[in-house]
């Protein structure tokens, strides 16, 4: 082998143009096809007899070259393999040393936790996903305040202005990215409000008035065209879920007394022509308590699930990743309390996984099952001639219908963020 | 993972704690209690109108 590895006469001779133009063609052939399988945004999507729906739109983020890589990894099958891995059941031995191993390092307060035993915990999933004891976290008993729904940091709050939320320094995002825009059959005008009448002519001078007001002084969010407040289920597309779940009574009760110290008007028009969007952007650390709670008395009226991709949302990758929140998977709830509209927006990452909502039993994230959805209420939004607006949507008008939604009680336990 | 807060609220005069006003409750619209980096624990006000 060395003998004629040195031995061996070399001779080189040019490749012809044709088979080099060839080559490079069918190369581009090759990614063409592949960005349309994976549903990346192409130049030509659809045909032109309108047989084959598009493929589903995708924006493939923008960033410095770790987000560029990050974005060509199979973050979704990452994430279900690393929720399967923490799944796995640890031996008896191990799991005193290695969760407080895993509490050293993110500084988990073993002190708080319902369990204390750790033993108890089969694996890291069940650990991650711990309760702590009844009275370690108390409610601020202010009733006019908004409590925190989790642990975690601070990282952003302030008011939405031009309809554009801030990330991270400057980076900014839109409010209709983040919510999505309203559904078809909300765009075909339901003026239903969401109290179970029909919206007056006042109604829509008024909310005229509010919208000059908004523009005026350079807060112009438009409330209505995010959703309309209808009081009865009516899907946005086939999919969509009515997500019925029966409410506990006595939270029925008390979120019925609290929104009743509003002036009972739709949660779209403002009791004043003072008010404003505010936002606050809470960030959950590994070794946080993961499940979230109502921060008010409020009623869900609908949730929309965003697919999208899962990757970190640390405050690192939201500097680096402009839009990150509106590229990842999140469950976006809507609702009214008191003062108007309220949404609570859990965005899930990489190395968590899936979004749990308690009263939302039919709700399936980070599943291979919720891109088939996602692909298929594509193709029947293009089919019926509607624009895919990128989400699926299930109301909850049967959890209660004399609030039209399912109603929360401050510091109820509504949910969490579960490993794979 | 990250939890986004988006509500309606009046407009106050009073948009911080940090900015060290004080008018005596008179205030009824909506105002922050938190910091930028402050970390918060489950009840904890954010906020109050």
């Amino acid at each position: 082998l060395k003998s004629a590895w040195r031995d061996t006469k070399i001779e080189w001779y040019p490749i012809p143009i044709g088979l080099g133009i060839g080559f490079l063609g069918l190369l581009q052939f090759y990614r063409s096809q592949r960005a349309e399988k994976d549903g990346w945004e192409t130049a030509e999507s659809g045909d032109v007899d309108g047989d084959r729906p598009p493929p589903r739109k995708r924006v493939r983020p923008s960033g410095p070259w770790q987000v560029q890589v990050m974005s060509t990894l199979p973050l979704k099958a990452i994430s279900r393999l690393w929720g399967r891995f923490n799944e796995l059941i640890l031996p008896y031995w191990f799991r005193v040393p290695g969760f407080k191993l895993y509490s050293w390092i993110f500084g988990v307060n073993l002190d708080e936790i319902a369990e204390p035993d750790l033993h108890a915990y089969p694996n890291l999933a069940a650990f991650f996903y711990r309760k702590l004891k009844p009275d370690v976290r108390p409610i601020d008993p202010d009733p006019c305040a908004i409590v925190s729904p989790a642990d975690g940091r601070i990282l952003q709050f302030g008011i939405i202005e031009k309809g554009e939320v801030e990330q991270v320094k400057g980076m900014t995002y839109s409010l209709e990215a983040l919510l999505g825009q309203a559904s078809p059959s909300q765009a075909a005008g339901d003026d239903t409000s969401s109290q179970g009448r029909k919206a007056s002519p006042k109604d829509s001078a008024d909310m005229a008035m509010h919208e000059e007001f908004a523009r005026v002084n350079g807060i112009s969010y438009t409330l209505p065209t995010l959703i309309s407040g209808e009081a009865k289920a009516s899907p946005a597309i086939e999919f969509s879920m009515d997500a019925s779940t029966a409410s506990k009574p006595s939270s029925e009760a008390k979120v019925k007394a609290d929104l009743a110290l509003g002036d009972g008007r739709p949660w779209y028009l403002p009791k004043t022509s003072s008010n404003a969007l505010y936002y606050v952007v809470i960030y959950l650390a590994p070794g946080d308590y993961h499940r979230f709670h109502s921060p008010n008395s409020w009623v869900v009226e609908s949730r929309r699930h965003f697919a999208g991709e899962l990757y970190s949302v640390s405050p690192y990758l939201q500097r680096m990743l402009p839009g990150l929140f509106t590229l990842n998977e999140r469950v976006v709830l809507l609702g009214r309390w008191r003062w108007g509209f309220f949404t609570f927006i859990p965005v899930g990452a990489t190395n968590v996984g899936s979004i749990k909502i308690n009263f939302d039993a039919e709700l399936r994230t980070n599943s291979l099952t919720t891109d088939t959805a996602a692909d298929r209420a594509a193709a029947l939004a293009t089919k019926k001639g509607q624009p895919y607006t990128g989400f699926t949507e299930a109301t909850y008008f049967n959890s209660s219908k004399a609030l039209g939604g399912h109603p929360l009680e401050r510091g109820e336990e509504m949910g969490g963020f579960q490993l794979g | 993972s990250s939890i986004v807060l988006v509500f309606e609220a009046p407009m106050g005069t009073r948009r911080n704690f940090d900015a060290g006003w004080d008018d005596g409750g008179r205030n009824n619209g909506w105002t922050w209690c938190i910091g930028n980096g402050q970390h918060v624990k489950v009840g904890q006000k954010l906020g109050r109108v």
